[in-house]
């Protein structure tokens, strides 16, 4: 474990536990898409699925079962409660996140480490994370105002997938054949997803005016 | 059995 791979992970908690609270507090989820919420979850469960029988360390499986927690929570609110249910804008946030599950998956199974059930269905769980943002970026360019709990949110979740990038960098100079392309491409692209929306929100900060992202 | 050094990242 290094200091970004760590960084990363409370950064990557921190954006969970801002969207939980938000939604918690004020019972809304305006602004958020539900979309990219249910791809995050179905990425914990393929990704997760090893959490039972390869033990790792106490802190590896404490943090898989708080992602999955919280992400099939914020799901769950979102459709479910009674309030917060309200709040979801379902005539803006469109995408067809299907058409997203299906190339991915395809995807695993041509491209991966071993052609393997958990092995595939990890590969899967990359390749959707990367892409998971992409409703809930859509959502943010339609409403056009953005609440800055859910610009916290999509800032931390770019800035974990950040600073995995800096671990990686790390673990290939120290780890021998520590070398997981296929890891490293799909977390470049989710990375790269993100930098438009740093741009406007690195700007909206420093001139201290509201984000607002161009149509 | 794959490498567990990769398997060890969230």
């Amino acid at each position: 474990m290094n200091i970004f791979r760590l960084a990363g992970d409370m950064t990557h908690l921190a954006s969970v536990l801002v969207l939980l609270l938000k939604i918690h507090t004020i019972k809304s989820c305006a602004g958020i898409s539900l979309k990219t919420q249910e791809l995050y979850a179905l990425v914990f469960a393929t990704r997760y699925l090893d959490l039972f029988t390869d033990y790792i360390s106490l802190y590896n499986t404490l943090m898989k079962l708080i992602f999955l927690v919280s992400s099939f929570s914020i799901v769950w609110y979102i459709r479910h409660h009674k309030i917060v249910r309200r709040s979801y804008d379902k005539d803006q946030d469109t995408f067809r996140h299907y058409f997203l599950v299906l190339p991915c998956f395809l995807l695993a199974l041509v491209i991966n480490e071993k052609f393997t059930v958990k092995e595939i269905m990890w590969t899967f769980s990359l390749y959707l994370e990367a892409v998971a943002i992409l409703p809930q970026l859509v959502l943010l360019q339609r409403t056009r105002n953005i609440d800055n709990l859910t610009g916290q949110y999509v800032f931390l979740l770019g800035a974990y997938r950040s600073l995995y990038i800096l671990n990686w960098i790390y673990r290939y100079f120290t780890e021998p054949h520590y070398v997981h392309w296929i890891t490293w491409i799909s977390g470049l692209v989710q990375t790269l997803l993100y930098a438009d929306f740093f741009y406007y929100y690195f700007q909206s900060w420093k001139n201290n005016v509201k984000l607002e992202l161009p149509a | 059995m794959p490498s567990k050094s990769l398997k060890d990242e969230l």
